[in-house]
């Protein structure tokens, strides 16, 4: 995924099954926001696959006031690609079979 | 350390802890 100077983690092993994962963000590059940020620390949240948008929790974030409005974007991206990965891995898992 | 503070919005609970350093670039 492009290094957008947001990390995206999972904060808890995915067990394939759940609907709604805890994943954790922090910033680990802040001259890549266009906003000014304020140092907050990781941000732990959790995130329901299938109900919710990545760019629906990164606006949260904003009017909660850990990000800048112009930052939505970029925070919605890292937290999309890294729900991408996660979906991937569990779709594979399926194939895999047990 | 500080503790985790926990911030609500809209529903839902965002949990704010501290970042380990070695876990930030240019540091």
């Amino acid at each position: 995924a492009e290094d957008t100077g947001v990390r995206v983690e999972l904060a808890e092993e995915d067990d394939g099954k759940k609907a709604a994962i805890a994943l954790k963000l922090w910033v680990e590059d802040p001259k890549k926001l266009k906003g000014k940020y304020k140092e907050s620390g990781a941000i732990e949240f959790t995130f329901e696959l299938e109900k919710e948008t990545p760019e629906g929790v990164a606006q949260e974030m904003v009017e909660s006031g850990f990000f800048h409005e112009s930052d939505a974007k970029i925070v919605g991206k890292s937290i999309r690609d890294r729900v991408a990965l996660i979906k991937w891995r569990r779709e594979r898992s399926v194939l895999a079979g047990p | 350390l500080c503790a985790a503070q926990v911030v609500h919005s809209a529903g839902r609970r965002f949990i704010v802890s501290p970042v380990p350093e070695s876990r930030l670039k240019d540091q």
